[in-house]
């Protein structure tokens, strides 16, 4: 198992390689990744060594041998089929946010209340009825939920999906949802971004 | 200075000795506190000591000089002003979200470059042309921007921001910014979230 630091470094080196793999370099050093990505080249070959991504001494690592790797690793050998519940303004940020499609995450479908979003297609993304959740998401193989409504309706809408068969749900509305032992849960806060950020500022950090 | 897992676990103590104190509660052990925001109570200890909030063994800590002690630290003895750049679906998801203000940050102004946006208040919050961004800043004592407008067009509005005195920028666009060194820039990716969220289903986290 690994820890939620190290797999957002597994992330990172696997976006820098990617581009570089790319732009057709072939060859990267430990130092060199390091400075992309903001870690210290001790860290990345900890990292790369432990995860099997095995270097030559002073001449790097192989950018086709550190993705197959890291692809394997972050499940990215497969595409991932998510389900986007509350199109509203939030919702619609992430419907139109062309990154989640090119790190291979997929929104097959959404799901609204208000009888003007349902049956309408936004960027070749059909909007259901929520009740038709725990239908769709089973025939479409959605594996992940975006919980994009508001506070109050956030638990209702989290049971319908995992009631649909969801492992992992992504909630942005501001509670604290209960799900099963077999659910995974990461919630969105980016107030929580903001008082990093304010602690920069302070000196704090 | 903090590392950002000590101010990440900083802001949970805070939230929950916040919210004990509206429920009247005066006193919390490290075993209770450990429990409500996922750490250990040797990590909640050992934070705390640090901080200069001393418990009483077999008693626990005041939830008022936890407050006290973490709101300096956090900079929450004052109102933070945010202005958002970029009024489109997710900066609207931003002015609504009720959670900001409720932690002390203030979005005080929105600017945009659509003329059916600007001269109009959205949630009490006026937005202003994108080209007044050096002269309202200022005034209203803006110290904080939040970047919400498509990626070609973040790093212009970002530098505006910084020639307009803020010292902190949250960026949404995929896009990396380039600041001077005295600016703190924090980026929010919401498809790393999606990735950790995938890496817990596969079972690597
Ligand atoms: N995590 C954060 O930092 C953050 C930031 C901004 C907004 N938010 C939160 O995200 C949520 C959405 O914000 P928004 O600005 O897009 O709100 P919104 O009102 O614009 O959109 C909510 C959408 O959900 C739909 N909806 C309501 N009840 C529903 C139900 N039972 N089933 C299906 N759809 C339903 C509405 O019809 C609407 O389309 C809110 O909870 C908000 O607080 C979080
Ligand atoms: N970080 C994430 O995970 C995430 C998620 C969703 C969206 N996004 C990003 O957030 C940004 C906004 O997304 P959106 O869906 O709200 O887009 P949008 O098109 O709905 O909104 C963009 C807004 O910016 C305004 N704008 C454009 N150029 C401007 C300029 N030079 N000065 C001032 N305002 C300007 C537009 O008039 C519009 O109101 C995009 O870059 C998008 O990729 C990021």
């Amino acid at each position: 198992k690994l820890s939620i630091g190290t797999v957002e470094r597994l992330i990172h080196y696997y976006r820098c390689v990617e581009e570089l793999i790319i732009e057709g370099q072939t060859c990267i050093s430990s130092e060199e990744l390091a400075e992309k990505t903001g870690y210290t080249p001790a860290q990345v070959r900890k990292d790369l060594t432990w995860h099997g991504a095995l270097g030559v001494p002073g001449k790097g690592y192989a950018t086709d041998v550190v993705q197959q790797v890291l692809r394997k690793l972050l499940g990215k050998h497969r595409p991932r089929l998510v389900g986007l519940v509350g199109v509203g303004h939030l919702g619609l940020a992430l419907l139109r946010h062309p990154d989640f499609h090119k790190h291979g995450f997929h929104i097959v479908a959404g799901f609204d209340k208000e009888l003007t979003k349902i049956g309408h297609s936004i960027d070749g993304v059909y909007i259901y009825d929520v009740s038709q959740i725990e239908k769709v998401c089973p025939l479409l193989k959605i594996e992940m939920g975006l919980v994009a409504v508001p506070p109050l309706e956030a638990q209702k809408v989290s049971d319908a999906l995992i009631r649909a068969g969801v492992l992992g749900i992504l909630n942005f509305a501001a509670v604290r949802l209960s799900v099963p032992s077999h659910v995974h849960l990461e919630n969105v806060d980016l107030s929580i971004e903001l008082e990093k950020l304010s602690c920069r500022i302070e000196g704090w950090l």
